[in-house]
């Protein structure tokens, strides 16, 4: 059971691949990305484009934050909104050549991390269920 | 570094006290819980009664769910739904008795476990969040 190796090995076996990562484009309107993110079942996603780079990711904390106003929800601002205007753009990102060491760290402050190639194509996430359930399993070595 | 140590360790460190756990109560009704969800930035939070005790816990996504109509949002149903219709009941709840491998196995399902004392009176939440960083550090031994 060596724990430097642990830290240094590959992120590879982590990775959700993007066919199975729920996700919306920067110019949907916010109604659209609402019913994803209702019918996924997911906090939050990320936002890709038609050559799936990534721009951010989307919760439905932001939708809600920009459809209630001062006294009540106003359902008609889901229409108008952008995904691209309600998104945040500062996520946790890494290559896939990156090692597991940074992930686990990324990991204590952020759900999911979006890994991309080195030429910046979206490749999947890595969730802190997975690295849970392999760090779970490493110590029960 | 023992890592049969750490399977076996206390979990005491890890809860987040009661007073700092963002909560509502059964016969709320859930526009009190939207709020709380939205003020508090939580994506789901604990149930508790005026003794402190543990009903079950409620997410955004069961509130968001219950307001869907067919066909559109329907606010009426904020003020006259309770916590308790919606809520799960289904939850991830330990002693503080527990060891740190239930913990750690329960973390892999659940972002948040309950922590309740042998009178059943609830203590705290231990968040995935605090475990990363623990087994962040432990290896980094
Ligand atoms: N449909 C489902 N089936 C089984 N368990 C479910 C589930 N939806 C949620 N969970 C459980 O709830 C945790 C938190 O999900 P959340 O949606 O807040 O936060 C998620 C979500 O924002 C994102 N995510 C996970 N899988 C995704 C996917 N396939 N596509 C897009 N985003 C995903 O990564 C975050 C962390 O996910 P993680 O798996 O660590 O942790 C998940 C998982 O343990
Ligand atoms: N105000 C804030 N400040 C800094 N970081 C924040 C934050 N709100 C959320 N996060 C980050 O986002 C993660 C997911 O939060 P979420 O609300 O989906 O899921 C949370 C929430 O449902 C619950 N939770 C955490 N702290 C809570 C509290 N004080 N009261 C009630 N519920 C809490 O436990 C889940 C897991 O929390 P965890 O800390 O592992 O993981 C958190 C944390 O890393």
């Amino acid at each position: 059971l060596d724990d430097m190796n642990i830290l240094d090995s590959s992120i590879m076996n982590f990775i959700i691949s993007v066919e199975k990562v729920a996700h919306v484009q920067p110019n949907n309107n916010i109604e659209h990305a609402l019913l994803i993110l209702i019918k996924s079942g997911y906090t939050a996603i990320p936002v890709l484009d038609t050559s799936f780079r990534l721009h951010g990711l989307i919760s439905k904390a932001q939708i809600l934050d920009s459809i209630l106003g001062i006294e009540k929800i106003e359902p008609e601002r889901l229409q108008k909104t952008l995904v691209s205007d309600v998104m945040t753009s500062d996520i946790a990102r890494v290559k896939d050549t990156e090692r597991f060491e940074k992930v686990l760290s990324f990991s204590i402050n952020h759900p999911f991390i979006c890994v991309e190639s080195n030429e910046g194509s979206f490749l999947g996430i890595i969730t802190r269920s997975k690295l849970l359930a392999y760090l779970n399993g490493f110590l029960h070595g």
